[in-house]
């Protein structure tokens, strides 16, 4: 209320999504009439298993309903978005129904407190949820920007402990005993707020009342939510704005009287607080894919991520060489392949090698510009040249060939024929000698007889003569 | 079944209807 911040980081309290479990998207609730001092309340408190995919602000009576200052009952707008459970949500003017502070509802800014500080309810993109105050320049961020954010007034509990005194100091600084702000903190009545437990889940709670006669003031309500085991909550729009839908019908006792003085009647109020099935998101999946059980599915194959918004061309990469597109790697000039790992084959150039070379005499080129100057043009050949020279080359091979065929063949010949002359002469000394041996006696030496031979001249028989 | 609208009659303001929420 009191002040304005544009710059800066101001106090608040980031608290990391919870972990995304397949099949979990459900939610918790609970009825419960308590009492408060000996009086009797009845409410509800739900919790969201996966906040970022099962809940929403939106905005009455749907998309563009702040910027048109509609007010709409929960009931309307919860049926619409198709809502489980559904509360009143933000402030707004009651003459002029203009939404109050900050509102994304679904990553669309729809409405700025330009700094305002009072407490705030969001989640970014990345699922962090984020409770207390924020710059003008925090709530603008764009590197993870905040898919769903609302204002309230008091932020009950911070990091575990009741923080009322603290905030109101922060959102006002005229904090005398009698002051309406004090009125409005601790008069019972009936009251909302939304926040989260240690584990991450979205905590909404919601209780009946009648301000002044029946119902809570905000120490009570965050000493219940306090034991609720929620760790961070603000407070949101109370007395005949605190509505409670469940599955499109209206489940509380609102304290607006209907125009007949007998009944009681919801109030048209600005935003709402909704619990839906698990969305992807964003919704759309990027265009690139289909959300199924609030888990996008990617098409083609080269869309990745949770949200279908990156591509990945795989581990290569392209090589460093090229674009990845959802078609697949755009190679840049020179390259080719499905990984652009190859280089244009010669004679080709440019994008994908789709051009040919229009250097003279054939010459190869640049395949990245298709410059010629790469090779003296005294090393290219012309066309009838090089035809020749095939043929030449073709000749001399075919030649070559035979040349060595013959000379094998002619070895192998020779071969053939010495081993056979070998087995042949073998074969003929082995008839001789019938399988046993003979002793060959020296003729001669230098022309004269053995000694043996001296000795034994004539007729002497030698058995072991051959 | 429709009992009309709400009268908007149970009002809890934090802030005086009056009062000019201007910065400082």
């Amino acid at each position: 209320d009191c002040t304005r911040v544009r710059a800066g980081s101001r106090e608040h309290e980031s608290w990391p999504p919870p972990p995304t479990t397949p099949g979990a998207g459900g939610l918790a609730l609970r009825t419960f009439v308590s009492h408060f001092r000996d009086r009797a309340v009845a409410g509800h408190l739900t919790r969201a298993v996966e906040p970022l995919r099962t809940f929403s602000v939106l905005e009455p009576g749907g998309p563009g309903g702040c910027a048109a200052r509609r007010r709409a009952t929960v009931e309307e707008t919860a049926r619409a978005a198709d809502c489980r459970v559904a509360q009143n949500g933000g402030f707004f003017r009651m003459n002029s129904g203009e939404c109050l502070g900050n509102v994304v509802s679904d990553e669309r800014r729809v409405s700025s407190s330009g700094g305002l500080q009072n407490a705030q309810f969001g989640i970014r993109r990345d699922g962090t949820l984020v409770t207390g105050y924020l710059s003008e320049e925090e709530v603008l961020d764009t590197e993870n920007p905040f898919v769903q954010l609302l204002s309230g007034v008091v932020w009950l509990i911070r990091n575990g402990s009741i923080y009322i005194n603290e905030s109101q100091a922060t959102e006002c600084d005229e904090t005398q005993e009698t002051g309406s702000f004090s009125k409005f903190v601790n008069v019972i009545s009936a009251r909302t707020a939304i926040g989260h437990d240690r584990k991450g889940q979205l905590v909404l709670f919601h209780a009946d009342g009648q301000t002044e006669q029946r119902g809570i003031n905000l120490w009570e309500m965050a000493e219940f939510l306090l034991k609720q085991d929620v760790v961070n909550a603000i407070n949101l729009d109370g007395g005949g704005s605190a509505t409670f839908v469940l599955n499109g019908t209206l489940a509380s006792y609102p304290s607006d009287h209907c125009q007949d003085n007998m009944w009681r009647c919801p109030r048209q109020v600005s935003t709402v607080v909704c619990v839906h099935e698990p969305r992807c998101q964003p919704p759309d999946c990027h265009g690139h894919g289909t959300c199924v059980d609030g888990h996008c599915h990617c098409t083609g194959h080269f869309w990745r991520g949770p949200g279908c918004d990156e591509l990945d061309c795989g581990p290569s990469n392209c090589s460093q060489h090229g674009l990845c597109t959802e078609t697949g790697c755009r190679c840049d000039a020179g390259w080719t392949g499905s990984n652009c790992s190859e280089e244009c084959p010669l004679g080709w150039h440019g994008p994908g090698c789709q051009r040919p070379c229009k250097c003279e005499h054939h010459c190869p080129c640049d395949p990245k510009t298709g410059n010629c100057s790469i090779s003296g043009v005294k090393q290219c050949l012309q066309p009838s040249e090089a035809t020749l020279r095939a043929g030449e080359l073709s000749f001399f091979t075919r030649t070559a060939w035979l040349a060595l065929t013959l000379a094998l063949a002619f070895l192998l010949l020779i071969s053939t024929a010495a081993n056979l002359s070998l087995l042949l002469s073998r074969a003929e000394r082995n008839r001789h000698l019938h399988g046993g041996y003979a002793y060959h006696p020296l003729q001669e030496m230098n022309g004269e007889p053995l000694a043996t031979e001296k000795e034994q001249p004539g007729g002497a028989h030698n058995p072991f003569k051959d | 079944l429709d009992s009309g609208a709400s009268r908007d009659d149970d009002l809890l303001l934090p802030y005086p209807r009056a009062r000019a929420r201007l910065p400082r």
